[in-house]
């Protein structure tokens, strides 16, 4: 599959 | 005490069906409001938020609030058991290790329990915020889920992009390339087959069908999907699934090579 960022990069753990 | 009744056993089998592509195991969080359920797929690329509402059931009690971790193939191989107009029941004390499934047929001639063991998942949970998005797309399940198999014949990505004429799906590989137009319609005799866009700006966004194909998977929840888009932002695509709730899945867009 192509290069994808992980979608936890766009929003904050908690 | 935990209890949650349905009449029809099939909506939970498709609730299940809806996420058991991206997911091997989920917690569902039990509140006296209802059933919430978080989850990254394996890849950590996509994320599956359900809400079940207390009111969506024929009966809901949670005592005390409950995560309950279960493996999505163990889930399926008890809900292959109903029949799908079998009224379900799912119950669990409190700090149980096990769920049970109460199957009751129509006439209440059959009735079947099965327990299945409760894991303990470590998950995390991520924060989303509301966002106000560059447009919104609201179109029929079904034509998307369709868009979503064909361009997958030609490419791993999808470009969609949408503008104040309408929304463009394209997709290109080695043999070939692909372009779906869709414009706005008005059509208020139908108005389920009815597309509609709330654009703020034009977005042009690439993502992974893989991923997109398995978001269709909700089809059958819901005769209406819609599609929010930002620039560089996660894509959301929601069902609403009547009189229960919403699936929403989140998908980080292609990053430019």
């Amino acid at each position: 599959l192509f290069p994808q960022e992980e979608i936890g990069t766009y929003y904050t753990p908690y | 005490m935990f209890e949650a009744r349905l009449v029809s056993s099939g909506t939970l089998k498709k609730v299940l069906d809806a996420i058991k592509d991206l997911l091997n195991e989920a917690s569902f969080d039990c509140s006296d409001t209802g059933i919430q359920l978080q989850a990254m797929d394996s890849s950590h690329v996509s994320l599956v938020s359900l809400s079940l509402r207390a009111d969506g059931f024929d009966k809901y009690r949670c005592d005390r609030n409950l995560t309950m971790g279960m493996n999505l193939a163990s889930m399926t191989k008890i809900l292959k058991c109903a029949n799908n107009d079998d009224t379900v029941t799912v119950k669990a004390q409190d700090d149980a290790d096990c769920v049970t499934f109460v199957f009751e047929s129509k006439k209440q001639e059959k009735i079947s329990d099965y327990e299945m063991k409760l894991m303990n998942l470590d998950q995390e949970h991520l924060g989303i915020p509301e966002t106000d998005f560059s447009c919104v797309i609201h179109m029929p399940s079904g034509e998307f889920s369709r868009i979503c198999r064909d361009l997958s014949q030609f490419g791993e990505s999808v470009i969609i992009s949408c503008t104040k004429e309408g929304v463009r799906f394209s997709s290109s590989g080695d043999i070939g390339s692909a372009n779906i137009k869709l414009a706005q319609t008005n059509n208020i005799d139908k108005e389920e087959e009815t597309v509609s866009i709330d654009l703020q700006e034009p977005v042009t966004l690439t993502f992974a069908c893989q991923y997109l194909n398995s978001f269709t998977k909700a089809t059958p929840l819901s005769n209406r999907v819609s599609l929010s888009m930002s620039a560089n932002v996660p894509l959301v695509v929601e069902y609403e699934i009547p009189d229960l709730g919403h699936i929403r899945y989140y998908l980080a867009p292609k990053i430019e090579e």
